[in-house]
């Protein structure tokens, strides 16, 4: 028999699964795993996390931020305090195939919308094995971040295309931190974040930002062909215009793209980032947890490639987000305000912008002060309306819960125990 | 070296979008159809404006070595829906 995972001395004191979800006829195999609340979970509520990429493990968003443990130079798992398993069970899923411990037979799928359904069918599967975790009535949301910014719109509008009663469960809401949502009003962003106007100090010299600038309506003028068609052939090459126009001058500084007030060093332009596929890579880890590759890597650069070939980057997914919410289900935008990458300039743009049924209200709501309960510190700014808030995280990076995890962890609770306010 | 990478394409008789569409199996003349003539400029003057980066483009990605899957069998349980035949869940 496979070892338990409960053995790795990871929050040993709770419940945890780990496992596959195979898709016979296309011979694709996700990996998930997942720890019970440390509170109650016969009544807290139920998070997926997803990380983005696309083509990162959202085991990284396990021990990297958010998870009941990270992992140390020594290769050893720490105890996280702040785990967002404090009060709710917490599922950790690499998708889509060949990113973390998943794998496939064939290329996999290289667009958000095909993603979805495999997400659907794992959730659907995941809750009749374990209906104690929706018995109760207890909630389900999904979080994640940055590509989430995509896959989480989609994949939980795919969930409301199924009736209610044919499901094991039920979407409650949805959290996206740092995500990339609706790039036609997010790439406008890059230039002001990068050059002073974000609430650091500029990195790059005036005659880059003035180039940032000179490319800029090329760029929108490609992302909206992009929106228009949704081809591939319109939708490529506004990636690769756009992301080396308003990226590359950046990236090219060696700062760190998750924050600002970094060096980007080693993978990922975190060192620590490698303790994590060192013990994941450990063999009684592997073991323990049943996992079926030889070897993990935290983002699989080809599944980066297959997304951007198929033209999936640029495509206008802020749609799904207005059914969302025209569904009355409560969306949270949050962004850390020290990222480059997804920062919050644009996430506050293209939220501000967002079309729904109560978008006039929204564009009228003052940005107010976020003091999180759990530090009682001014922690952020909101601004919210009925079922859409935008959330402002000060100090955070692209990966809020590892730069102010309690805060983050606050925010959490905040939104999924107190009726989605912040 | 960038310099000289735009020309990397012409030399083999085949621009940035030729590629593109030889790569991914496509008719050319469907493809035409679908675009403007602003994104048709804009696969031209990537390499131009972009050359290192367009010259380290791959346009398709290797299936994972079948040696580094090995499937396991003992599950503690296993779980099949009806109205989902195609897929199952296995855990640990």
């Amino acid at each position: 028999k496979i070892k338990d995972p409960k053995i790795l001395g990871i929050d040993g004191d709770v419940k945890q699964y780990s496992g596959y979800l195979d898709v016979r006829d296309e011979d694709k195999h996700f990996f998930f795993w997942t720890f019970e609340s440390r509170n109650d979970p016969e009544n807290d509520p139920v998070v997926l996390w997803l990380n983005g990429g696309p083509g990162c493990s959202s085991l990284t968003g396990l021990f990297f931020e958010l998870g009941p443990s990270s992992i140390g130079e020594d290769i050893k798992p720490i105890h996280n305090p702040y785990s967002w398993n404090n009060n709710a069970t917490v599922i950790f899923l690499d998708q889509p195939v060949n990113v973390g411990f998943s794998y496939s037979g064939s290329e996999g799928v290289t667009d958000t919308v095909a993603a979805g359904k495999d997400v659907y069918a794992f959730l659907q599967l995941f809750f009749k094995q374990f209906p104690e975790y929706a018995a109760n009535g207890q909630d389900f949301h999904i979080a994640g971040e940055s590509y989430a910014g995509h896959y989480i719109p989609v994949f939980a509008t795919e969930i409301l295309s199924h009736p209610v009663s044919k499901r094991n469960f039920n979407l409650t809401s949805v959290l996206i931190g740092n995500g990339l949502t609706d790039p036609l009003n997010q790439y406008p962003a890059y230039e002001p974040m990068a050059c002073g106007e974000g609430g650091e100090p500029a990195v790059l010299e005036p005659e880059e930002c003035q180039s940032m600038s000179d490319s800029l309506d090329r760029c929108l003028g490609l992302i909206q062909s992009c929106y228009e068609s949704e081809s591939v052939w319109s939708c490529v090459p506004a990636s690769i215009y756009c992301n080396n126009a308003q990226i590359n001058p950046y990236s090219r500084t060696g700062k760190n793209v998750y924050d600002i007030r970094k060096e980007c060093e080693g993978q990922l332009c975190y060192k620590d980032m490698q303790f994590i596929d060192d013990y994941l890579n450990l063999d009684y880890v592997k073991e323990a947890v049943g996992a079926e590759v030889d070897k993990y890597e935290s983002c699989n650069f080809d599944i980066n490639r297959n997304f951007l070939f198929a033209g999936d980057w640029m495509k206008p997914y802020h749609k799904a987000v207005s059914e969302l919410l025209n569904q009355d289900i409560p969306v949270l935008i949050y962004a850390g305000d020290k990222d480059f990458i997804c920062n919050w300039l644009g996430n506050k743009l293209w939220t501000d912008v967002l079309p729904w049924k109560s978008a006039d209200e929204f564009a009228k709501q003052p940005v107010r002060h976020w003091v999180a309960n759990l530090t009682n510190e001014k922690s952020g700014e909101v601004k919210s309306f009925e079922q859409l808030t935008y959330l402002r995280v000060y100090g955070g990076g692209h990966m809020v819960p590892y730069d102010v995890p309690e805060n983050a962890l606050s925010m959490l609770n905040e939104w999924i125990h107190g009726n989605f306010t912040i | 070296l960038s310099f000289q990478q735009p020309f990397a394409f012409e030399e083999h008789g085949s621009s940035l979008l030729e590629k593109a569409i030889e790569a991914w199996k496509q008719d050319p003349k469907a493809v035409a159809g679908l675009m403007s003539d602003e994104v048709r400029k804009s696969w031209d003057e990537l390499p131009l404006k972009f050359p290192a980066e367009i010259s380290q483009m791959q346009f398709v990605t290797k299936p994972k070595d079948p040696s580094a899957i090995f499937t396991r069998k003992q599950w503690d349980a296993t779980v099949e829906s009806e109205d989902l035949e195609n897929y199952q869940l296995r855990v640990n």
